[in-house]
């Protein structure tokens, strides 16, 4: 473990809760893609299956049973609880061009032909894409609530923080993760045009508008 | 061979 690991952890932590936070106190889902948070629940389940024979530590256990559950519960929320609330003709993005394409791609690139190591493979390419619906849907709409600005900005600042934590790990312990680092990289500039309105208007106090 | 991947990042 080490410091990027740690802040991007809390980070994703600190998403997870801002994103509960905001359908709380706005009794709503809108303006969130139930696409998006749906691959998240894949991707977790996909990923964390090793639960049930790898043990690495109760800090890692313990954060894959909260991410499983908090995306269960995300999922919920949305499709159940807030669902007067969801509005689906803006939530229009073809997730079979996500799942399908990661799939095949974690069938050819992975670091051993087997079923555990292929789930894991496929919920890395995932997560790099998953954000993809959530961010067409901005598109769309040309807009968004400042507390969902919050919450995809702590999202995106987790998986820029795994970059430095990777390089800290090739200095310190010769660890190289071809896989994590490629997907990591990709999910991280899938966040850069975000990242600019993020800090140029919301950061000044201004709405998150793009330009028409 | 990398029959034994540890995967130890969440």
């Amino acid at each position: 473990m080490n410091v990027f690991r740690l802040l991007g952890d809390l980070a994703h932590l600190a998403s997870i809760f801002i994103l509960v936070h905001k359908m709380h106190i706005t009794r709503s889902c809108r303006g969130i893609s139930f696409k998006t948070q749906a691959l998240y629940v894949l991707v977790f389940l996909t990923r964390y299956l090793d639960l049930f024979w790898a043990w690495i530590s109760w800090y890692n256990f313990l954060m894959k049973i909260f991410f499983i559950s908090s995306s269960c519960y995300i999922l919920y929320l949305v499709h159940y609880r807030f669902r007067p609330t969801y509005d689906p003709s803006l939530d229009t993005f073809k997730v079979e061009y996500l799942v399908g394409p990661c799939f095949v791609l974690a069938l050819i690139f992975n670091y051993h032909f087997d079923f555990s190591e292929i789930l894991w493979t496929f919920s890395i390419y995932l997560e790099a894409v998953a954000i993809f619906p959530q961010l067409f849907m901005m598109q769309r709409t040309g807009e968004a609530e400042t507390i969902t600005t919050h919450y995809l900005a702590a999202l995106g600042v987790y998986r820029a923080l795994y970059i430095p934590n990777w390089i800290y790990r090739y200095y310190t312990e010769g660890t190289v993760d071809p896989i994590a680092i490629v997907a990591g990289i990709v999910q991280t500039g899938l966040y850069l045009d975000f990242f600019y309105v993020y800090v140029t208007k919301v950061l000044q106090g201004q709405k998150f508008e793009l330009p028409a | 061979d990398e029959g034994n991947v540890v995967h130890d990042e969440l």
